[in-house]
């Protein structure tokens, strides 16, 4: 209940309606896009329980090993309800053919892998926040000081999913197992889009603000 | 820690 709570409002892109259509013009409203969400993933973690208690370098640490992975659960939980099509932000709907032309079809393909796997499961919102939120504590940062503090955050965030799927899905004894086998490929994912998003970077092409640029330094 | 200054700056930040 806490995290349905904490759960931030929709987001838009905006793409800047005076620049041409090009895959440069793509990638900078993404980039602008995640800079902005990264402001708004910060002030969330700090309302999962237990979060603002670690230190302020473990809470960097985890944040900085686990961005990318819950950019990417957010959008993947925002394309549950359509068909082949990742919903960056409520305004920018990429297709196949759009991810292709932004040199993003590897990325469209893995996130859409995510997608299948997610609505095979029919994954609800409780569930997609308490995974969410455990993506960031179990997010394997090597930087972590109170590791026993950050083991506390993960057992608590476990216990609230097995509790939710013990009252809420007695049909299945396993979908909490389910639901942590998905994180996996999302780490893997996560991981193709920080090396692809730091490449992009190193080309120098794409204009990238200030904060979405530290997060992607800290992770490579 | 002086590298990640906005992650540090927003974390402090009360809500």
């Amino acid at each position: 209940s806490h995290l349905l709570v904490a759960e931030p409002e929709k987001i838009y892109a905006m793409p800047d309606p005076t620049m041409p259509e090009s895959d440069i013009k793509a990638l900078t409203t993404l980039c602008d896009l995640a800079d902005r969400e990264l402001v708004v993933i910060i002030g969330w973690a700090k309302h999962i329980p237990g979060f603002s208690t670690l230190s302020l370098g473990d809470q960097m640490s985890l944040l900085q090993s686990a961005w990318m992975e819950i950019l990417i659960l957010s959008i993947v939980f925002r394309s549950l309800p359509y068909e082949d099509e990742l919903v960056y932000a409520e305004d920018y709907i990429m297709d196949e053919e759009h991810s292709r032309l932004t040199g993003l079809l590897d990325l469209y393909v893995s996130i859409l892998q995510l997608v299948r796997k997610y609505k095979k499961l029919k994954v609800e919102k409780e569930e997609f926040v308490t995974l969410k939120a455990i993506a960031l504590a179990n997010s394997d940062s090597m930087h972590i000081e109170d590791m026993e503090a950050v083991q506390k955050l993960q057992d608590a965030l476990h216990e609230a999913l097995q509790d939710f799927e013990s009252s809420q899905h007695q049909e299945d004894p396993r979908r909490a197992g389910k639901l942590l086998m998905t994180l996996p490929l999302l780490r893997q994912t996560a991981t193709k889009a920080v090396q692809h998003f730091y490449s992009i970077k190193v080309q120098g092409k794409v204009p990238m603000h200030k904060l979405f640029l530290e997060m992607l330094e800290a992770k490579v | 820690k002086e590298k990640h200054k906005i992650l540090h700056r927003l974390l402090q930040n009360s809500t």
